[in-house]
């Protein structure tokens, strides 16, 4: 564990708990994208997998709880809730998000670690990974106006990525045999997706003025 | 396996 990873973990876990307090403190999912929150959702689910045949260590498996657990808990709110789910942007959201996930799954059968169910899944988490941000910053394109809470939010799960990789050029400079090509690479892809966003998210910062993206 | 075959990454 460096500092980078760590820092990365940190903002992705508070990038939940932005997310999870936007809903619950003013009981309303606008401008939250759920075909977002379930690729999420999938992508823990298919990647901690190995919760139940390696253990890594204690924050390991504590951090894998924490994220399964709070990506199915923001989907049952959208979803069920029933203040919540009033508020959500169903005309915004229709990204069609089941072509993500049928691409990155025939993606992970080709460009896999090791022909065998985990770790197929595993490939397939990563890859959905990458992309399962693009129904929310669709969502957010569709709407104009961001909210405080939702930019934070999108923010927040950006570092995060940004914070993986330094923390992979760090690994790769003190660890000589640290060659991770499926995950460095969709982990660039998937940090290139958020440089339009953090472009207007810096502008509207520097400028103190509301996040707005153009149409 | 080698020592990075693990993965320890979230």
């Amino acid at each position: 564990m460096n500092i980078f990873r760590l820092a990365g973990d940190m903002t992705h876990l508070l990038s939940i708990i932005v997310l999870l307090l936007k809903i619950y403190a003013t009981k309303s999912c606008s401008g939250i994208s759920l075909k977002t929150q379930e690729l999420y959702a999938l992508v823990f689910l298919a990647r901690y997998l190995d919760l139940f045949t390696d253990f890594i260590s204690v924050y390991n498996t504590i951090m894998k709880v924490v994220f399964i657990a709070s990506s199915l808990a923001i989907v049952w709110c959208m979803r069920l809730h029933p203040l919540v789910k009033r508020s959500y942007d169903k005309e915004l959201d229709t990204f069609r998000h089941y072509f993500l996930i049928g691409g990155t799954f025939v993606l992970a059968l080709v460009l896999n670690e090791k022909f065998t169910l985990q770790e197929i899944l595993w490939a397939f988490s990563i890859y959905l990974e990458a992309v399962a941000i693009l129904p929310q910053l669709v969502l957010l394109q569709r709407s104009g106006n961001v909210d405080n809470l939702t930019g934070q939010y999108v923010f927040f799960l950006g570092a995060y990525r940004a914070f993986y990789i330094l923390n992979w050029i760090y690994r790769y400079l003190t660890e000589p045999r640290f060659t991770r090509w499926i995950a460095c690479v969709s982990g660039i892809v998937q940090t290139g997706i958020y440089a339009d966003f953090f472009y207007y998210y810096f502008i509207s910062w520097k400028n103190n003025s509301k996040l707005k993206l153009p149409a | 396996a080698e020592a990075d075959d693990t993965k320890d990454e979230l």
